[in-house]
């Protein structure tokens, strides 16, 4: 977070921003379920923070290497919930387990994004000199709640969330008094319906919603597909990933002095000039050679000894970097060069061992110039730190997608914000721990960024609906970067970025503080939501926990109060309608923009929408119609309401389905 | 099969205000399902009782269809994993 909030116009600097206005987030509780929390990060220093917020209800839980003062007035609540997981995995040691049977983060993830959210003022942070700054959440004097769900299993190398523990989790949080939820947590699609409880934080966060709970989930990590978003229910803010405007720029010098500046997080010494080579087979022996990154270990290992290695590779997961770092390391070469699609995921290679990604393009220039020489060398210089112009933001390639698969028509995500190469706290029992802070990607990350903002404005405007925060963060969000340029979705192939890339845009606190008109919802709207999706009236009735019988004939999802249009099968005209809320100048008078999706006709009624002491609430329609005469893809619109002073926009999204329920693979 | 595995048994919002009252509901439930509070003592893995209601339980195949059968019952799954993100 060293440069995050700043990039988001969130300065500690400026007297007159969105932090100071709202004391920083003081009296607004967030809570998180991950993986737990390491309590003496300086994170969760309570220097500063006033006293306890007096609708706290909840507590901090003794157990392994956790006792009730290691909470403080800053993390005042902590719990952790095994049960579940312990009763499906009988044979999980917990004495041998090297997590901590308590709210004690083993694997530092949960550390990380509360600290992302509302972690305390650290001055002078970086990780081995790079992305270097003051560390801080997004709401430094918002309280913070953890609910441990996650368990590290040594086994497996990875964590696990059982879905009763979260759901416990999830229940206390309401008892305990949290204003936000946030869950850097995903499931597998294909995606369940919200009222089936095989998605349980759709579930759990809709009886969350209805108490005015604020959920916000990460959209996930499977993009760049399209239709991977989780976390889909209506009622959640999904949140996408981007980068920010800076980048790490590793120097690699080719022995015809050529300069390439790949990416890492290199921290080593400079390697100097030093064998470069590419592993094939020139045809004279019958061994096999590989250039491909996931098979470098059949390669001999003289081939690689005491050399710098050129892959390439079409994975762009990071274990890509780290087993092609691991082989030539084995074998005994000296650093190796990746040539890949963007990944965003750099995180660093163990011991200092200089692992370097480069593009497809730069790959093939430094494999021209082994080719082209008897003896070619290469020198790589540790990364530095870019911050600022020329870098540009993009959508992350990892960042899962829309269309929502399981209701195209609502919009998801719904926002983005910077989850790439975040500096937090993390435990210091993580592998990559630096001084107790690492460097982390995902929509984990991102998904605090948006739960600190949203803690802001909750101390801003107390008693507004989750709904209300939704539309306030969407209809006001960045469409580009902080330069005025165009904000690019990274995937195959790179383009410009699009609502089922990060919804509204990138989340903008400024703005969101003011948005003039929201698009709110209740539990109404939300029962709305489930009747046209098709749910049946018994289970919405318990869901709810009131008699619900859906209207016949039954209203469209297309009328469900989003601040966003989206209609994935338009064959002729629609009709729809929004109803707006003016949370701004008590009189005030707006009137329509239109940008239509290509093809797409948009006419919306009234055109002026006239508020005063006792209109409040306008509603309008919106008529949709195609002059596409095929199966289009989505086209990309927007709607904005303007009073001068504000510009609600949201987003369009249309796709022309004249053959409906069609799959076309021609 | 006769593997007990943990369920959760979702009832929706809840219909009382006091959680101890809630909770009692559910070992009620689960007791007569197995036919004795000490089974359900021992099966019983969560009460969900603040912000829903609902339980997480040992339970066989066969007693949670019985469950799902129920009719305050909306719906009886097994447990599952989510992972980070």
């Amino acid at each position: 977070t060293t440069r995050t909030w700043d990039y988001l116009g969130l300065s500690v600097a400026n007297p007159n921003n969105l932090l100071n206005d709202t004391n920083m987030g003081d009296q607004v509780i967030i809570g998180f379920i991950d993986t737990g929390v390491w309590p003496e990060s300086e994170s969760f220093n309570d220097n500063g923070v006033g006293p306890i917020p007096s609708h706290w209800k909840g507590g901090c839980e003794s157990g392994e290497k956790f006792i009730s003062t290691n909470c403080n007035r800053k993390l005042i609540g902590a719990k952790y919930f095994i049960n579940g997981f312990l009763a499906e995995n009988e044979g999980f040691n917990t004495t041998e387990s090297r997590d901590y049977i308590s709210a004690r983060d083993f694997i530092g993830h949960g550390t990380h994004t509360a600290s992302i959210a509302g972690g305390s003022f650290v001055p002078n942070i970086s990780y081995k000199g790079l992305a270097g700054g003051n560390l801080r959440g997004g709401a430094p004097r918002a309280r913070i709640a953890i609910y441990k769900a996650c368990w590290y299993v040594d086994q497996l190398g990875a964590v696990a969330c059982s879905s009763s523990d979260i759901l416990k989790a999830m229940d206390e949080s309401m008892h305990d008094g949290v204003d936000v939820l946030s869950l850097s947590l995903g499931a597998q699609i294909p995606l369940y319906p919200e009222t089936d409880l095989r998605d349980r934080i759709a579930t759990g966060a809709f009886h969350a919603v209805a108490k005015g709970i604020i959920v916000v989930c990460a959209g996930g990590n499977s993009g760049p597909a399209a239709q991977t978003v989780l976390n889909t229910a209506p009622w959640i803010i999904t949140v996408a990933a981007t980068t920010l405007d800076r980048s790490f720029p590793t120097p690699i010098t080719l022995g015809n002095r050529k300069v390439i500046l790949g990416q890492a997080l290199y921290t080593g010494q400079e390697l100097g000039f030093t064998s470069l080579v590419y592993p094939e087979n020139a045809g004279f022996t019958n061994e096999t050679f590989s250039g491909v990154c996931e098979r470098l270990n059949l390669n001999p290992n003289r081939t690689m000894a005491g050399k710098v290695v050129l892959c390439f590779t079409t994975n762009t997961l990071f274990t890509a970097v780290s087993r092609a770092a691991s082989y030539v390391k084995a074998a005994g070469g000296l650093g190796v060069i990746i040539a890949r699609n963007p990944g965003y995921n750099l995180t660093p290679c163990r011991d200092d061992f200089p692992c370097v990604a480069i593009d497809y393009e730069l790959g093939t220039d430094v494999l021209l110039y082994i080719r082209s020489t008897r003896s070619p060398v290469v020198k790589i210089q540790p990364s530095r730190t870019l911050v600022g112009q020329p870098v540009g933001t993009k959508v992350a390639t990892f960042s899962s997608r829309g269309p929502n698969s399981i209701s195209p028509a609502i919009l998801k995500p719904d926002i983005g914000a910077p989850g790439v190469s975040i500096l937090a706290a993390t435990s210091p029992d993580s592998n990559s721990s630096v001084g107790g802070f690492d460097i982390l990607a995902g929509t984990s990350m991102a998904a605090p960024v948006v739960a600190g903002v949203v803690a802001l404005l909750k101390a801003l405007h107390p008693n507004w609906s989750p709904a209300a925060f939704r539309s306030a963060i969407v209809t006001t969000a960045w469409r580009t970067d902080p330069f005025g340029e165009q904000i690019f979705a990274e995937g195959s192939s790179r383009k410009v970025a699009d609502p089922f890339d990060y919804g509204g845009g990138i989340v903008n606190p400024e703005k969101a503080a003011d948005p003039g008109l929201i698009y709110d919802m209740g539990p109404r709207d939300y029962i709305l939501y489930l009747c046209s999706a098709g749910y049946n009236d018994s289970s919405i009735t318990q869901l709810v926990g009131n008699v619900t019988v859906c209207s016949t004939p039954k209203t469209s999802v297309l009328d469900v109060n989003l601040p966003s249009i989206t209609i994935p099968d338009l064959k002729d005209e629609v009709t729809l309608t929004r109803t707006v809320t003016n949370v701004g100048t008590v009189d005030s008078v707006y009137k329509v923009v239109v940008e239509p999706p290509l093809g797409i006709q948009v006419v919306v009624a009234p055109e002026t929408l006239v508020f005063n002491s006792k209109t409040k609430n306008v509603s309008f329609t919106v008529r949709v119609s195609t002059t596409h005469k095929i199966n289009t893809g989505f086209y990309f619109g927007n709607l904005i309401w303007t009073d001068s002073m504000h510009n609600v926009t949201i987003p369009v999204s249309v796709r022309t389905q004249i053959l409906q329920n069609y799959y076309d693979e021609n | 099969s006769d593997e007990s595995k943990v369920h959760i048994v979702y009832l929706g919002e809840k219909q009382h205000d006091d959680p101890e009252f809630v909770s009692e509901s559910h070992h009620q439930m689960l007791s007569s399902l197995l036919g004795s509070k000490v089974d359900a003592h021992e099966s019983m893995v969560y009460s969900y009782r603040h912000g829903f209601s609902g339980f997480a339980a040992k339970l066989t195949e066969s007693q949670a269809k019985k469950l799902a059968d129920s009719p305050e019952v909306v719906h009886v799954m097994a447990d599952s994993f989510y992972e980070l993100a």
